[in-house]
């Protein structure tokens, strides 16, 4: 029988690899992990969510998605490593054991699968979707442009030939429209975590404006917990705040959509920056990378859980 | 399969707003076919560029005609990258 033992966490993987583990941990954790398909990927790849739940019905759930930007590896390999680590500290982690025994976390490792089949074949820097743009020689949508929030705005791009391109109309990628339905679906979605690399920031909304969120000083307060507690690791210093006054203004963007449409913890991290290897991070960084990125997580996941609304 | 032997990613602080500026502009001439890794937002904070080999020369001239402070951050962008393959290879084996 494979076992998700086996599988070494230090180590890149292709989607296909990815996928077949995904299977092995839900044969492993058959009464905590299952694994759902909310869409198809615009070259008909299937759109997977792993879902850890205890049980209940129409309980509150945290999401998560890593590596929506395909070129992030470091990212993907996150979510491969903080899948495990939710399965394995359930029943033994007390903080993990609460969250999931009143909510369920839906996790999304590979976010825009053909652009990360593409860096893995053909292009190691590939970042967009894979969507053909009518009347243009260039390829591709950044999904983190793409949604209803300030769409066509500030820091995106109408030019198809730009990493930044926020593509024909709000919701045009099927990734991104397959994780707005199945939020707006689910209708309890209380945290959207949306992970990137590599700047080492911890933020919340607005990107879309300067303006602070509602909810700003209580997201505040949480990111600079969760960075605290995130450097108590190994050191590694992030900043925190608003995606607009911390990195740049930015339409369209997945954590402003989720705010927007009534997702009160709307973060996105960007894990580490060794300042010598940007997106191509050496693998032996992947589980330091996760391990330090897991208590900021667990912070995050406390907070709502203490905090229902 | 798309190779990238002799690009560089170039690490550039901006001092003010006017440099800044000046980056966006690099970014936006399509013949250098610059690719920001971290784009430009606020004065000293860091911006990385990928730039493609047969366009360095060219980049690095701007930059030190504006006086942009910049290290590089990769030397051979092609060369991680065959160490990256072969390190999933090697993983692969065992």
């Amino acid at each position: 029988k494979r076992s998700s033992r086996t599988f070494d966490f230090a180590s890149y993987h292709t989607i296909d690899e990815i996928y077949d583990w995904m299977d092995v941990l839900v044969e492993d954790h058959p009464k905590l992990v299952s694994k759902i398909q909310i869409g198809q990927s615009y070259e008909n790849r299937p759109l997977y969510v792993l879902k850890f739940s205890t049980g209940g019905s129409n309980r509150p759930a945290v999401w998560l998605d890593t590596g929506i930007h395909s070129r992030e590896w470091i990212t993907q390999a996150t979510g491969v490593w903080t899948a495990n680590k939710i399965a394995q500290e359930y029943g033994q982690d007390p903080s993990v054991t609460a969250i999931l025994d009143s909510m369920d976390i839906f996790l999304e490792i590979v976010t825009n699968p053909d652009g990360f089949a593409f860096t893995h074949s053909s292009n190691r820097l590939w970042r967009k979707t894979r969507s053909i743009n009518a009347g243009s020689r260039c390829i591709g949508v950044d999904p983190n442009r793409n949604w209803d929030a300030g769409f066509g705005g500030a820091g995106s791009s109408s030019n198809p030939c730009s990493e930044t391109y926020h593509g024909p109309h709000a919701h045009s990628e099927k990734e991104v429209r397959a994780i707005m339905d199945f939020i707006r679906a689910h209708g309890k979605v209380k945290s959207v975590i949306s992970i990137h690399s590599y700047s080492q920031m911890l933020l919340f909304p607005y990107g879309y404006r300067r303006a602070p969120a509602p909810d700003h000083q209580e997201m505040n307060e949480l990111a600079k917990k969760a960075v605290s507690d995130l450097a108590a690791v190994f050191g590694t210093k992030y900043t925190y705040g608003s995606i607009a006054n911390t990195i740049y203004m930015a339409g369209g963007t997945t954590i402003d959509w989720a705010y927007d449409n009534g997702v009160k913890y709307s973060f996105t991290l960007e894990l580490r920056d060794s300042g010598r290897y940007g997106f191509l991070l050496p693998s032996s960084q992947i589980v330091p990378t996760a391990t330090e990125t897991w208590p900021a997580l667990l912070d995050i996941m406390v907070h709502v859980l203490e905090h229902p609304y | 399969e798309q190779l990238f032997v002799g690009d560089q990613v170039l690490r550039v602080t901006a001092r003010n707003e006017e440099q800044i500026a000046l980056l966006r502009v690099l970014g936006e001439q399509e013949e250098l076919q610059v690719d920001f890794w971290r784009h430009p937002n606020i004065p000293g904070h860091p911006v990385d560029l990928r730039v493609p080999f047969p366009n360095l020369q060219g980049v690095k001239k701007l930059l030190d005609f504006r006086n942009f402070s910049y290290s590089i951050m990769i030397e051979d962008v092609q060369e991680l990258l065959d160490e990256e393959k072969e390190s999933m290879r090697r993983s692969r084996r065992v």
